[in-house]
């Protein structure tokens, strides 16, 4: 020990077609929860461990940070603050036997999380930079801090080159979902709330990995490849 | 206009802005073109004691369908990927997505916490439509080997005579863990799922998820307490609120069991994600 039989048993056990389709008194059902996350834990030292050893780093902080939520893009460590030039780094890996090209689709945010004041500030901030003709996609100010407008983001894959990515809006629903999740899992409100989903499309060889690097961008004469949304909504009346 | 159509590649979603729902599936690639209409509804099931609907027992008494609140249908469009927003009632909401470059649409259902204030549990399915004539045949996979075909039939044979009211018909859904598909002379429609449903066909060319229930009654069938999990957050609960994805698609006879091989793999193993920042040189 530290191994992962524990979460072997625990996994077989939850084949059970109980599990599977949640036919079981509320004990039961806990109880299978219980004995995934004991052996989660297990093996997330047993990762830990091994990743320590690989890159043969001495103390344990530097193998990465835990995350328990479903879909590990909502958690603060695998948040950037893309400004002075900083990087997010998204490593792919593909555990199938064939190439693949999927979307990737990761929550861009704002500073604020009141949306008044954000669009208030942003349109003031927005006019200007577009006066400069320096459209920057964070403007920051004296009295609130970096916004980060969401504006132009670039993604390059690992030679450099820049890759088709698009912006789209987290309408409320999703919001609300990941505001649950977040309740659920960390039992608090997120700190700030993601406003966009960053889309772009990656690929990766057989049982192989890829690389991509999102940066802030620069507006260009011709439009940016992640073009804005058009949004439709049909109202009743119309 | 009334129609509005979806899709940044090949694959065009039809939905009508009036009924604020999907009404077709166009893919300009394989000529494939049906009218497939999509819908959620919820059964309420027999509470009689002598045999209530429950946790294995499914003994509908009534099929009641949702019809998409008056909230707009929303269409966000880009150069990767086209979203419709729907806002089925307060507990039902969906994100139809069609990506460039694939030919199948991705539904994203956000269903819960199931309102039981009137007394009544609720099994929540989503029905997919189409003209397709399938004689009541069905395929779907046995834990995600084989796809078994079935066929519907009226009444199940197991139940002894006489104990049939007109209103419950014992009707099984299956349990979904890969996916289902009908098929007619020409086309192939396939669901993939990204969890165990319940899955059945009981109407020509009419496929059915159920994905999600809270249920009232036990049936007496060894669970012995009604399915009514509830999550308390801050010393408020409510009941289970669950978010899923599964995928459709139709395709020329003979040609979607690629689709639903590969793909069904690329669902249950998705690229593993890592982040890290880079600040010039150094890697953190």
């Amino acid at each position: 020990r530290p191994n992962t039989d524990y979460l072997a048993d625990a996994l077989a056990l939850a084949q059970h077609h109980d599990a599977v389709s949640g036919t079981s008194k509320q004990h039961v059902a806990n109880d299978y929860a219980k004995r995934l996350s004991i052996g989660y834990e297990e093996a997330a030292k047993v990762v830990e461990t091994s990743l320590a050893s690989i890159t043969r780093s001495s103390s344990k902080t530097d193998s990465g940070k835990k995350c328990l939520l479903l879909n590990i893009s909502y958690c603060p460590s695998s948040e950037v603050d893309l400004s002075n030039g900083k990087n997010l780094v998204v490593v792919v890996y593909n555990p199938l036997g064939w190439k693949r090209e999927d979307i990737i689709r990761i929550p861009a945010r704002s500073e604020m999380n009141s949306t008044v004041m954000y669009s208030f500030i942003s349109t003031v901030h927005w006019l200007l930079s577009l006066l400069l003709l320096s459209y920057k996609p964070f403007v920051c100010s004296p009295i609130l801090g970096c916004l980060v407008i969401d504006g132009n983001v670039i993604v390059k894959d690992h030679r450099g080159n820049e890759i088709e990515s698009q912006l789209v809006p987290l309408l409320n629903a999703s919001l609300a979902i990941r505001n649950y999740y977040s309740m659920a899992y960390l039992g608090k409100f997120p700190s700030v709330t993601p406003k966009y989903w960053l889309a772009f499309s990656a690929s990766a060889p057989p049982l192989g990995l890829n690389t991509y690097f999102i940066s802030s961008g620069k507006q260009k004469a011709i439009a940016a490849p992640s073009k804005n949304q058009v949004v439709y909504s049909s109202k009743e009346k119309q | 206009k009334d129609v509005i159509e979806v899709g940044p590649g090949d694959l065009k979603l039809v939905f009508s802005a009036k009924q604020r729902k999907l009404i077709g599936y166009i893919n300009s690639r394989t000529k494939v073109k049906e009218t497939v209409r999509q819908s959620y509804s919820f059964y309420t099931g027999a509470t009689d004691i002598k045999q209530a609907s429950g946790a294995y027992i499914f003994r509908p008494n009534g099929t009641n369908s949702l019809k998409p609140d008056h909230q707009a249908l929303t269409v966000l469009r880009g150069p990767i990927l086209d979203e419709v927003h729907q806002r089925i009632n307060s507990w039902i909401y969906q994100i139809t997505r069609v990506y460039k470059g694939k030919e199948h649409a991705e539904f994203e259902f956000i269903v819960g916490p199931i309102p039981i204030s009137d007394g009544i549990g609720k099994e929540v399915v989503t029905k997919i439509l189409t003209h397709m004539k399938t004689s009541k045949t069905f395929y779907t996979d046995s834990s995600g080997r084989d796809f078994l075909e079935r066929v519907y039939s009226k009444l199940s044979k197991r139940l002894e005579p006489g104990s049939e009211s007109a209103c419950c018909r014992k009707l099984l859904p299956c349990m979904i863990n890969l996916g289902m598909y009908v098929k007619d002379d020409d086309k192939e429609l396939s669901v993939l799922v990204d969890r165990s449903v319940g899955g059945a066909s009981i109407k020509d060319g009419e496929l059915e998820l159920m994905l999600h229930r809270r249920l009232l009654h036990d049936d007496g069938r060894g669970v012995a307490e009604a399915l009514n999990e509830t999550v308390c957050v801050q010393n408020k609960c409510s009941g289970l609120t669950i978010v899923g994805k599964y995928y459709l698609r139709i395709d020329p006879l003979g040609e979607a069991a690629k689709w639903r091989r590969s793909f069904g793999q690329e669902i249950y193993s998705p690229f593993l994600l890592a982040f890290t920042q880079q600040e010039g040189d150094r890697w953190t």
